[in-house]
């Protein structure tokens, strides 16, 4: 219903409403399904097109990590506001006039069932390990992307485990065939949580990408857009000096195919939560995500190559 | 649903590369079954680890005997996820 509460987290179920809820009220939403989970749950993605067929678009996904509720609740919060605008904001709607924008809130489902139901900690798939009483693969450590160096685990307990093959998991082949078939993406944005870092490729080396000039610098300027509503700082580099080297990473593997616009957002924690930010903070934490995103959406609307 | 009564995150400050070393040596013993939310990889980064209720005295005396400063981020993780818990019912309340 239209009295979804947007600072609150909420279970699958709810969200996938919500998404119907979304695709019933604007003519230019639709929800399309682009696979489905090791559980057999849909992978849900709004479309966001004013029309045209096959035009250059943004992918932004959420939830990747199960248990960073804060992306999948912020990645609800910008669909609506998107819907919203469209028409209204200046920006938005010349956005939506040029370009699509492809949003996958809950990209790991049955991670994100599981922190319901049985481990509120839980980070990866539950798809079973064959060998191993372990189960599930860090679905960001799963890209075809210097799969299996360092910065990721082979011992499947792990929290980092990478699976045993590149795109082993449904839920990353999805997004990949996907995002293949399509041949036009320009931007892939990822959510994560938490660290307020925004970060480009690459992170299974420790080499700077040859757009890293532009990439920096646009980063600088959605940091900068990002602080500027609540003062919240976000540190702005390459996975590799920022964090630290993580191999097999799903911004690596888009940059390596061709989409220039790479970033991963690591949302705001404010320093006392981790990844567990307490409802009060969903709002504001989407409102200031959006921000960054909207600074590198119109980038992208601007210079299409 | 698995509970997390006892279970803090620490976060850690390492001021050098040993102390980082230290840390993923840390890592390495499954038996305290420590989960990294950030894990160890340069002293200018700080390190947040969810360490079990069996576990923490252990892993605080051996930061305390290496000089490795932390604090504590989450007193009780329970007590967190009882409270997101409880918002998440109200809300679903006033929404129905």
């Amino acid at each position: 219903s239209s009295s979804f509460d947007f600072g609150a987290y909420h279970t699958l179920d709810d969200i996938n409403k919500e998404l119907d809820h979304l695709a019933s009220e604007y003519s230019f939403v639709e929800k399309i399904q682009i696979g489905q989970s090791y559980e057999e749950r849909p992978l849900y993605v709004l479309k966001f097109s004013t029309g045209g067929s096959n035009r250059p678009a943004i992918w932004l996904d959420a939830g990747i990590h199960s248990r960073e509720w804060v992306t999948q609740a912020s990645a609800l919060w910008i669909a609506n506001k998107i819907a919203s605008d469209y028409g209204t904001d200046a920006s938005v709607t010349s956005l939506l006039d040029k370009m699509d924008l492809f949003l996958l809130p809950v990209a790991n489902p049955d991670g994100f069932v599981y922190t319901h139901t049985s481990n509120r900690m839980w980070r990866k798939t539950r798809s079973k390990i064959p060998g191993s009483v372990c189960v599930g693969v860090d679905p960001n450590r799963n890209w075809d992307a210097g799969f299996g160096g360092p910065g990721a685990s082979d011992k499947p307990c792990s929290d980092s485990y990478h699976g045993p093959s590149a795109n082993s998991e449904v839920e990353v082949k999805s997004v990949v065939d996907f995002i293949k078939s399509h041949g036009n993406f320009k931007a892939f944005l990822t959510l994560h949580s938490y660290s307020q870092l925004l970060m480009y490729p690459y992170g299974y080396k420790c080499t700077r990408p040859d757009d890293y000039a532009e990439l920096e610098s646009l980063g600088r300027a959605a940091a900068s857009s990002i602080r500027s509503l609540y003062g919240t700082s976000f540190q702005v580099g390459t996975i590799c000096n920022t964090i630290y080297q993580a191999s097999g990473g799903s911004i690596d593997w888009s940059y390596d195919n061709g989409i220039k616009y790479s970033f991963a957002f690591e949302l705001r924690d404010t320093g006392r939560y981790g990844f567990l930010l307490p409802a009060t903070q969903i709002v504001p934490a989407a409102q200031e995500t959006w921000l960054g995103l909207k600074k590198i959406m119109e980038h992208v609307r601007n210079k299409l190559y | 649903l698995e509970t997390f009564v006892g279970h803090q995150v620490l976060r850690i400050k390492t001021k050098n590369e040993e102390e980082v070393k230290q840390l993923q040596l840390l890592e390495s013993l499954d038996h305290l079954e420590l989960d990294f939310w950030i894990n160890p990889s340069a002293p200018a980064l700080p390190v947040d680890v969810r360490i079990p209720a069996a576990s923490v005295q252990s892993v605080k005396a051996f930061l305390e005997s290496q000089g490795i400063e932390y604090s504590i981020l989450i007193e009780d993780l329970q007590d967190v996820l009882d409270k997101e818990k409880e918002e998440m019912a109200e809300s679903a309340q006033r929404q129905r």
